[in-house]
């Protein structure tokens, strides 16, 4: 609100929030804290602090700014970042204690309201401080105030366990807010702040049913977002690179300890991973449920359709046939893939993926990658209905794949490596889309009319190939399938011996299936 | 070629979760435990 | 073959940010509470220092290989983190017990002479933290009251 501050009321702030602080950093707070707390309420009453709505929100917005003002003037001491410290924990203590005492112990309501208008406080003067300090501003302050919050309501307490999935929530979508996009000064305090070990024990672990994933993944999602157009070209400076590898290792942590949730958001994080970052997406892809045994896919004569999990359909938590838009363009493609009319459809599928002619960015990539799920996933259904597997038999002769061959040759060279990159992104751990999609490139390969399109589907597997671990289970299954299989002729190809060290690449590939 | 995985100081071949050491996106080495906060019963906060 | 693409105007100016925050990177302890005695001070060591944690230190079986005057500072030394908790374990392991009005810990060091319900009452080894040293005591009581 921008009226005015009655007269007084910042120093009157000010005098409570170092009585406070004293408070909070002597002994007895330390032994008993609900009794200096209570003794406390008392005197913020009597400053009138409580009296209502207006001037707690002004309480905490002078007490907030006094804290970023600390941080400003201490700045090059980095000996007073103790000094900063103990202001901001205590200045964090007492809300947490207002929040957790607020309102009737069951009423939760009274808690959140207080909760969140914190959290709106701070991210409104962060996102001021920004735009005023520009290029000086100073992600300290903020850091701490949201991590020491984060870690005091996530403490062991019966009256904050009750409200545990309101706070992951109001903090994911206080962080949501500060997406590095719109506050990229406090980028790393960011990353630091959503894979903080406690943040994503609570929301991923301890929130139970699995109900912090959604909104764990929309955090990713705005974090890929925010890197894509620094990752997409080869050489990244040294800012970017730091932030990259840190998303390595947030990614590398959830690969290990929870993947499941890479296997169920992997759609919606590939939309926004830059074609080009093969191994961070190599990454997500490699990711398989934990109670699954991956049988290794160099053991000869693997019957991978023999395989007990490679009929289950992997769980997809992004609604990919909600992103086939517009409208119109949906309801042709139901149209002809039930009766493969209007004709027309297969001539305009170019059309209507393309969005511009500007090279490098002429398609919708999210578009690409929702169509050849849709078709895939009804080829899946339809091979299903007749009790059949996807085979190289089963999937042809099909709408569905008359689909696939269209934009095989009807696309440009940029367009058919984005509808390469689609199928390839299906190419996961044993499971029904695995299966039909593995099944689906390598048909691609073996009925291509230019030897164009055989290259680049050799270029699509193989650069997923050549980069450092981690590979996903379907590419490497599909790549020994291609070069092992005499079906495919692949060592008949001239690009098989472009180059020496090409050629020397794929035998040692070949070597290690034999 | 992209990073070697295995170097960015996470032990990815422990049993254990590697969550709660996680010494955080910029750190090469997991947390110690002396950097971990725990809920150790109150009477251990002898300050 | 998508090929580099140039930064748009909204993408420098990010960047410009970024590169700022670079050199005010958050460091670990930012996001610890502060430590009463010993904060997280990296300091270079010869590189023929062990630079790394050596490996299962963060488990109760390493601890119990620790001496009790190593378990004791990292009890008195690093309280609220998981080191002090390890400690304890380890501790209670070699049969040591906390007494939460003294903040002390004791250990039998006979059998007690008398043991009821509320209390045992006998000859102890106890820990003084202000001396820094193991001490006997002749005929303490321990109240069960007291143990943690």
């Amino acid at each position: 609100t921008d009226i005015e501050d009655p007269p007084g009321f910042a120093e009157r702030t000010e005098f409570l929030l170092k009585d406070w602080i004293t408070i909070y950093h002597t002994q007895a707070a330390g032994r008993d804290p609900i009794k200096a707390f209570s003794i406390f309420v008392n005197k913020m009453n009597a400053y009138g602090i409580l009296k209502g709505d207006e001037p707690l929100t002004r309480f905490f917005r002078h007490a907030t700014q006094c804290c970023i003002d600390l941080t400003y003037r201490n700045m090059t001491d980095p000996g007073l970042k103790t000094k900063i410290f103990q202001w901001i924990d205590a200045y964090v203590r007492l809300i947490a204690l207002l929040v957790k005492h607020s309102g009737e112990s069951g009423n939760s309501s009274t808690k959140l309201n207080l909760l969140n208008k914190v959290l709106g406080i701070v991210v409104g003067i962060l996102l001021q401080d920004q735009e005023v300090h520009g290029t000086a501003f100073q992600q300290l302050g903020y850091n701490r105030i949201f991590i020491m919050l984060f870690l005091e309501l996530s403490a062991h307490d019966p009256v904050l366990e009750n409200i545990s999935l309101s706070v992951i929530t109001a903090f994911c979508h206080t962080f949501h807010i500060l997406r590095p996009s719109l506050a990229p000064g406090f980028c790393y305090s960011w990353l630091e702040l959503i894979s903080h070990r406690v943040f994503i024990g609570r929301i991923l672990a301890s929130i139970p049913q699995q109900k912090g994933w959604s909104m764990y993944s929309q955090l990713l999602i705005d974090l890929f977002k925010y890197l894509a157009p620094f990752l997409r070209n080869a050489e990244l400076a040294k800012p970017v690179q730091h932030l990259y590898k840190g998303t390595l290792r947030v990614l590398l942590v959830l690969l290990h300890d929870f993947p499941e949730f890479l296997c169920d958001y992997h759609f919606g994080f590939c939309d926004v991973i830059p074609p080009n970052c093969i191994q961070m997406r190599n990454l997500i892809l490699s990711a398989y449920p934990r109670n699954m045994r991956l049988p290794d896919p160099f053991t000869p004569n693997l019957k991978v359709d023999m395989l007990t999990d490679i009929g289950g359909a992997p769980r997809i938590f992004t609604n990919y046939a909600a992103a086939i838009t517009p409208q119109s363009f949906k309801k042709d493609l139901d149209s002809y893939l039930k009766a493969r009319s209007p004709v027309t459809f297969l001539s305009e599928l170019r059309s209507n993926l393309q969005i511009s002619n500007e090279p490098g960015s002429r398609y919708n990539i999210p578009l690409m990658n929702a169509l050849v799920l849709y078709v895939g996933t009804q080829a899946i259904a339809h091979i299903r209905s007749k009790n059949l597997g996807p085979t190289m038999a089963t999937i042809v002769h099909s709408a569905h794949m008359d689909i696939f061959q269209n934009l095989a040759v009807d696309l440009d060279n940029e367009g058919r490596y984005l509808f390469l990159n689609a199928i390839a992104n299906q190419l996961r751990y044993p499971n029904s889309h695995t299966h039909y999609f593995s099944c689906a490139i390598l048909y691609l390969f073996v009925e291509a009319n230019s030897e164009a399109i055989q290259e680049q589907i050799t270029r699509v597997l193989l650069e997923r190939l050549i980069v450092n671990r981690p590979h996903p289970w379907g590419l490497l299954i599909t790549f020994i399938e291609l070069i092992k299989n005499p079906q495919y002729k692949f060592w008949d190809h001239d690009f098989v011996h472009c180059a020496p060290e090409i050629e020397k690449l794929f035998e040692s590939v070949a070597n290690s299936c034999m | 070629m992209g990073q070697d995985l295995m170097a960015l100081g996470l032990n990815l071949t422990s049993v254990e979760n590697l969550y709660p050491s996680f010494g955080g996106p910029f750190a090469d080495s997991p947390a110690r435990p002396q950097d971990i906060d725990y809920n150790v019963p109150p009477e251990y906060l002898i300050n | 073959p998508l090929g580099p693409s140039p930064l748009q105007k909204e993408h420098q100016i990010q960047f410009q940010m970024m590169e700022a925050a670079y050199y005010h990177l958050p460091t670990p302890s930012d996001s610890e509470r502060l430590r009463t005695y010993l904060q997280r001070q990296p300091v270079p060591t010869p590189q023929h220092y062990p630079q790394q944690q050596l490996p299962h230190s963060d488990t109760v079986e390493f601890f119990q290989r620790l001496s009790p005057e190593t378990l004791f500072f990292v009890f008195y030394y690093m309280e609220g983190t998981k080191a002090q908790y390890l400690a304890a374990k380890a501790l209670k392991k070699q049969s040591w017990r906390f007494h939460t009005k003294y903040m002390m810990w004791f250990q039998r060091h006979e059998e007690p002479k008398i043991i009821n319900e509320e209390f045992e009452q006998g000859t102890y080894i106890y820990f003084d933290y202000e001396k820094w040293g193991q001490r006997k005591k002749e005929g303490f009581t321990f109240e069960y009251k007291y143990l943690e």
